[in-house]
């Protein structure tokens, strides 16, 4: 399963 | 990063920088929903438990801090200041958010990228902001006169969240595996529920009378 992105935002 | 995301983080800033000044100059809460102010501060603690264990930038860290700081001295001042907390609208300010805290938390266990305690928190936190204005905008309604400042503080707050959906808007154009759905439709929710309070903004704004929101 793809892994969860980032969290590059605020 | 992108102008239209730092323009919404700047919206964010300020919106938080005139709340503070009312509270600063006025030496009153009047107007100001403590709930609402509550369920920012937990929004914020909660998105951000990734401070140490994912490094993005010197930018995002900062900006995190500050709004960890920054919303937990709001929550602060308006419960403990003896000065402050007189001018609290209690009466008005009873929107129940406990529900609101309790559907964000179980959304989140349903509802996630990953069935891991950051994770869980992180969906948590993007589900309780697009809802924790709530408490905000009831409390403006009943009230209905709207100081000048408070009414800024809203329209800022609001300005961050459309400056936000341009972002997501550029990113999908411009980003190859662009695909945030959770974060897209909060925000999406989160947005229109200011829609009402922009149009009685313009209004006012057009007619250069004072802000008041129908009861």
């Amino acid at each position: 399963k793809e892994q969860p992105q980032r969290h590059d935002e605020l | 990063m992108n102008i239209f995301r730092f323009a919404g983080d700047m919206m964010h800033l300020t919106s938080i920088l005139v709340l503070l000044l009312k509270i600063y100059a006025t030496k009153s809460c009047s107007g100001i929903s403590l709930k609402t102010q509550e369920l920012y501060a937990l929004v914020f603690l909660a998105r951000y438990l990734d401070l140490f264990t994912d490094f993005i930038s010197v930018y995002n860290t900062i900006m995190k801090l500050v709004f960890i700081v920054s919303s937990t001295a709001i929550v602060w001042c308006m419960k403990r200041d003896r000065v402050v907390r007189r001018s609290y609208d209690k009466q008005l300010d009873t929107f129940r958010h406990y529900f609101l805290l309790a559907a964000s938390f179980a959304l989140a266990l349903l509802v996630n990228e990953k069935f891991t305690f950051q994770e869980i928190f992180w969906a948590f936190s993007i589900y309780l902001e697009a809802v924790a204005i709530l408490p905000q905008l009831v409390l403006l309604q009943r009230s209905g006169n709207v100081d000048n400042l408070t009414g800024q503080y809203v329209f800022f707050l609001g300005a961050y969240r459309a400056f936000y959906i341009l972002n997501w808007i550029y990113r999908y154009f411009t980003e190859t595996h662009f695909s945030r759905w959770i974060a897209c439709i909060s925000g999406l929710v989160q947005t229109a529920l200011y829609a009402d309070f922009f149009y009685y903004y313009y209004i006012s704004w057009k007619n250069n009378t004072k802000l008041k929101l129908p009861a």
